[in-house]
């Protein structure tokens, strides 16, 4: 697939809540949505992997204004369906690539990555569509992993 | 944010590969998809989600002619970085809905989740761009949540 970069960006108004063991059952992603949406929060990003247990992490993103109303709105969600608990963070900044191919060519994926390894930059999360790959990384080293990343990228 | 939705689409010739309990330092998503691209395998989607310990998990997509090269591949790696084990599972399909505003719109989102709550249909995995959410569920069901969501959002 014929890859053409587009872009790099930093989002670094965000802060990202995680409702932590979740029931892995129908109605949980809906339930938790559904209370977001009625309190009118804008949601960035939303990542779930797959889990071997009954239970499950859930984790979505938030501009940095609505986290407290998020975190409220999370910490009833978790008690309701009897979660573990609710973790959030403001300290991290959504690094992105986009361009067609970025992700079904493993070799744009790899030098992305290969960049935040050079930086010595840990990727706590990892989202993509077929034309984004996005990574949840430390704040304090967004700017500067931008920066590399253009250089990297010839940008 | 204005919502627009362009369609929704369900991908059949998917298979999921997982590699459990990598190492949650730098360079390991670097590793992993570099050995990929060398073994010119085209990734359709990855999923990381935090993890609270010292190590992730990391879960990527192929097609399905791929997966037995993939797995070849993710193997080693999980090998190379002493993992736990690699996880593969080919009776997935993805579901996804596409337009502007899909995620800053909780409602699209809670509406798409609540229709695979509707139907009784687990959500495995999720990951969303901007103008895209994805959820991985049971292949079986991929045909039938397809209809019904094509009916939920009056397309
Ligand atoms: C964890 C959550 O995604 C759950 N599996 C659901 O279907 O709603
Ligand atoms: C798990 C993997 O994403 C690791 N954190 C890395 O930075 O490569």
């Amino acid at each position: 697939e014929k890859v053409l970069i587009r872009g790099i960006s930093l989002d670094e108004n965000i802060a990202k809540i995680s409702v932590l063991e979740v029931p892995d059952k129908p109605g949980i992603a809906f339930k938790l949505f559904s209370s977001l949406a009625g309190a009118d929060i804008h949601v960035d990003m939303i990542v779930q992997n797959v889990t071997r247990s009954a239970v499950n992490d859930m984790t979505f993103t938030v501009a940095m204004d609505e986290l407290q109303n998020a975190v409220n709105i999370a910490q009833e969600f978790a008690f309701e369906v009897d979660a573990q608990k609710v973790e959030y963070d403001k300290g991290v900044a959504k690094l992105s690539v986009v361009g067609t191919g970025v992700v079904a060519n493993a070799e744009v994926a790899s030098k992305f990555f290969e960049a935040l390894y050079e930086m010595e930059i840990n990727i706590q999360m990892i989202s993509t569509s077929e034309i984004k790959i996005s990574c949840i990384i430390d704040k304090e080293k967004g700017k500067e992993a931008m920066k590399y990343m253009h250089k990297k990228f010839d940008m």
